[in-house]
């Protein structure tokens, strides 16, 4: 088994790639990807290693066979429908953001229980009814649910998430744990940029360079 | 020296004391500790090892000795001014995000160069015009900021920041690798939402509960 750390820097170094993919660069040595991604070069080995043997030329490895490899491991060469539970200034923003679609990951739906906010337009997706939240996730073939709603409705999203089958992983801005009622494995991943912080002032003090 | 995913996860753990604590917990076990922070409790009690031996009662943690010991770590026990360079969708959210300020980290300025937004105020803080940046922050006593500006913009922004001497640590949002031209030390950490669905699709795909 992979450890999460690893998983952690192979998708940074597939984000990496696919800029400098942008830029027409064909070729990336380790110094470099660990530069862009603020690792060491031994480090960017080693977690290539976990998976395999990959072709490296004289002075690099091959930008465009190296992101098809990562891709396969990280499962992301299959385009993924992704939803945004919470409409307000932290949802709308997330629904904006270009990365996401260059990535693979169509933010194909908003959910808001505000009536002033149902049937708005963010980014390239409209918000939806929260009432109508398992009709729209089974219809538009979503598994993936971003959350950012008040702490204070969090209860009412767990029972929703508990019940929508479709709902295979959860990216969680609120800064509560998560739990569902569900037998099905589904993945979730707690976001607090509050924490980012907590490191920042840790490697300040330290005074080292990420 | 301590391997930085430790430190990101003491930093996870810290923030979980902080809830427990408002919720009149005082006392956790490392099995509670791991539940809420989506790891094992021999990873906790490995991660605290790092840092010398922490008194543990017959049943667990006292949450605030715990969240004292770890604050020190981290170098969180005091309060740092935070500014953020870019006031538009994403600034804005995190501007008005309560737990910034519940964990010491104050917001205490946005800067934009859009005449529209200079003046109005976002959560506890105003928008200054990009243009008073040195000043701002010298006044202000900024030590960190936070960059939500379009891809674009990114040069002149480090430019800015190579001249702040007062900022020590840099919170980039912005998809791009930012370099800046100074003989300080500054910490830098990405944050790039898109990797975590990189990663959240690698769970999905292997069935694992994270
Ligand atoms: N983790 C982080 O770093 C971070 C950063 C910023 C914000 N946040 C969190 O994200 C969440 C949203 O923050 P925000 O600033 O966007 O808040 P907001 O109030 O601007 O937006 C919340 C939205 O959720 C909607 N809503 C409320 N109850 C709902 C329900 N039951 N079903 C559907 N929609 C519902 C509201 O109508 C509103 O549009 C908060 O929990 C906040 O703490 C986290
Ligand atoms: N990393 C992530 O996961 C993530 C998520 C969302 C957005 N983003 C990124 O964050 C950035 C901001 O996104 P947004 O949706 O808020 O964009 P936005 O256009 O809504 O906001 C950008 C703001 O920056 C201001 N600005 C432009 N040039 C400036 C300059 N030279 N000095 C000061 N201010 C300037 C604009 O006036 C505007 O208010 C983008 O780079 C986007 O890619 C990243």
């Amino acid at each position: 088994n992979v450890p999460l750390a690893t998983v952690e820097r192979v998708a940074k170094y597939l984000r990496c790639l696919n800029r400098l993919r942008e830029k027409g660069i064909k070729v990336v040595s380790s110094k470099e990807l660990a530069e862009h991604t603020r690792t060491s070069p031994e480090q960017v080995r080693k977690d290539l290693s976990y998976f395999g043997r990959f072709g490296k030329t004289g002075t690099g490895y091959d930008t465009q066979k190296l992101s098809r490899k990562l891709e396969r491991i990280l499962k992301a060469q299959r385009k993924w429908n992704v939803c945004i539970i919470g409409a307000g200034s932290l949802g709308s923003a997330l629904a904006r953001y270009q990365g996401f679609k260059d990535t693979g990951y169509n933010v194909v739906a908003l959910f808001d229980s505000d009536p002033e906010k149902i049937g708005e337009k963010m980014g390239q997706a409209e918000v939806y009814d929260i009432e109508n939240f398992k009709d729209v996730v089974k219809k538009k073939d979503i598994k993936m649910a971003i959350l950012a709603v008040p702490k204070e409705s969090i209860e009412e999203i767990e029972e929703l998430l508990s019940k929508a089958n479709n709902i295979r992983g959860i990216l969680n801005f609120v800064p509560v744990t998560i739990k569902l009622k569900t037998r099905r494995k589904v993945a979730i991943i707690d976001v607090d940029l509050a924490q980012k912080l907590y490191i920042l002032s840790y490697l300040i003090k330290r005074g080292r360079e990420m």
